[in-house]
């Protein structure tokens, strides 16, 4: 049996809409621990890695492993059917092949269920070696959101330069160039909106701008993101989703020829 | 500039 409680749809429902358009279909694995998924998109050039931890659940049982493979269009549906304040409830048997999702508003009024089949999916997993970065960058989520958007309009490609003066965005197209430069802020009374630098090494990598608007789709699960950068290794994109885990994005870089 | 590709970095399990 697996059973797994949230309070607010609402993290499920931004979580879904921060992969969704990376992902059609994901398998959503779950233990004692909680609920992870990895998963590539169709090119294999992106990566999301999402934890939700058991503890940040209201209730979670989890007998034994489950292992549920979702059509993330079809889950979409389903989530758009809960009210941003209902309670959410992820039901399992074991060896089942549907998923049951109950809704139920604050004031136990209304209560919905909705029965989804679930799917065999056989897909790639990655082995992700820890890594130690030469640059981390975090910074408030939305101003990356914003610097992605800016930017994708005027090229293809990002290009991160991170050095011991800040770090740069920057592109270039048809129209003419564009630069975005980020220094350490001076002094941190708001965490949350807060730029902080740690590097080691200097590292310049360029990304295609597509993905990086797909990853700022997480924006609202967190008030920061953290980018972590080595030389001629994928890029990390990672929102922590307060209380109960992170969502991770990982993108191959763009290099010469 | 060419794509690479996740796989080029990670082995798959």
């Amino acid at each position: 049996m697996f059973e797994a409680r949230l309070l607010k749809s609402s993290i499920l429902k931004k979580v879904l809409e921060a992969i969704k358009d990376l992902l059609t279909q994901a398998t959503f694995d779950c233990d004692d621990n909680g609920i992870q998924l990895q998963a590539m998109d169709n090119s294999h050039v992106a990566l999301v890695s999402l934890l939700l931890r058991a503890d940040g659940f209201d209730k979670y049982r989890c007998d034994r492993n489950v292992t549920m493979g979702m059509n993330l269009g079809s889950m979409t549906k389903i989530l758009k059917c809960a009210g941003d304040k209902d309670t959410v409830t992820m039901k399992a048997q074991d060896n089942a092949d549907t998923v049951t999702f109950v809704f139920e508003s604050p004031n136990q009024e209304k209560v919905s269920d909705y029965e989804m089949k679930l799917m065999n999916l056989d897909l790639e997993h990655l082995g992700i070696p820890e890594t130690e970065y030469s640059c981390t960058i975090r910074m408030p989520s939305a101003e990356f959101a914003r610097m992605c958007r800016d930017l994708s309009q005027f090229g293809e490609s990002i290009v991160i330069s991170c050095t011991k003066e800040g770090v740069k965005f920057s592109t270039s197209g048809d129209i003419g160039s564009a630069n975005i430069k980020l220094a350490q802020t001076a002094s941190i009374d708001k965490e949350d909106e807060a730029v902080i630098i740690e590097m080691d090494e200097p590292v310049t990598l360029t990304f295609a701008c597509q993905y990086l608007n797909y990853f700022t789709k997480a924006t609202s699960l967190s008030p920061q993101v953290q980018l972590s950068m080595s030389a001629d290794v994928p890029l990390v994109v990672e929102y922590r989703i307060p209380d109960i885990g992170h969502i991770r994005y990982y993108l191959a870089p763009k290099i010469e020829e | 500039m060419s794509q690479t590709t996740l796989t080029k970095f990670y082995n798959t399990r």
